[in-house]
């Protein structure tokens, strides 16, 4: 465990709450896609049934759990994700890697309705780019992780990961930006 | 060098 990876993951975990924050204070999920967070429940789904199949470290297992029960309380799609579970626990081990790949993929571009959704209306209330900066900060982070653990240890990443991972950060470009320019120095995050 | 397990990172 390198310091990148912790504050990448706990950043990622930050997001889900400063989401769920945003939607108690403000009751209402306007400006918040739909899409992307249907997008995110299958990430994880399909990411993290790797639960059933190997075992890291407890704070491995328990950091997937969490991501999973958080997501699915978020969005209620708890039936979806019982149909998912049902339809994929059958499969075999490689399956689960070809899963795991789906999922990296699928994460590099699951943010995409939500940016095109502030595009189009150009503004987002704080909290709600608060959390996209979370989840943008945690992708930045694993990059730096990569490198890192590229050079202290004699395994490296995934080249899928390597590639989504990169992709991923880079459509965060334009929003990192606007949020250090705009948010961080108290005004709205309206597009120039 | 090996391609580390996926199932390590988040």
């Amino acid at each position: 465990m390198n310091v990148f990876r912790l504050v990448a993951d706990l950043l990622h975990l930050g997001s889900i709450f400063i989401l769920i924050a945003r939607i108690h204070q403000t009751r209402s999920c306007a400006g918040i896609s739909l899409k992307t967070q249907a997008l995110y429940f299958l990430v994880f789904v399909t990411r993290y049934l790797d639960l059933f199949t190997s075992f890291v470290s407890i704070y491995n297992t328990l950091m997937k759990l969490f991501f999973l029960a958080l997501d699915t309380f978020r969005v209620e799609y708890v039936l979806v994700g019982a149909a998912l579970f049902a339809l994929v626990f059958p499969h075999k081990y490689k399956v689960v890697e070809i899963l795991w790949s789906f999922s990296i993929y699928l994460e590099a571009v699951a943010i995409m309705p939500q940016l095109f959704m502030m595009t189009r209306t150009g503004e987002a209330d704080n909290i709600t780019s608060h959390y996209i900066f979370a989840l943008g900060g945690y992708r930045a982070l694993y990059i730096v992780n990569w490198i890192y653990r590229y050079y202290s240890e004699d395994k490296y990443s995934d080249y899928i990961a390597w590639v989504a991972g990169i992709v991923q950060t880079g459509l965060y470009a334009d929003f990192f930006y606007v949020y250090f320019t705009r948010v961080l120095k108290g005004k709205e995050f309206k597009l120039p | 060098r090996q391609a580390r397990q996926t199932h390590d990172e988040l």
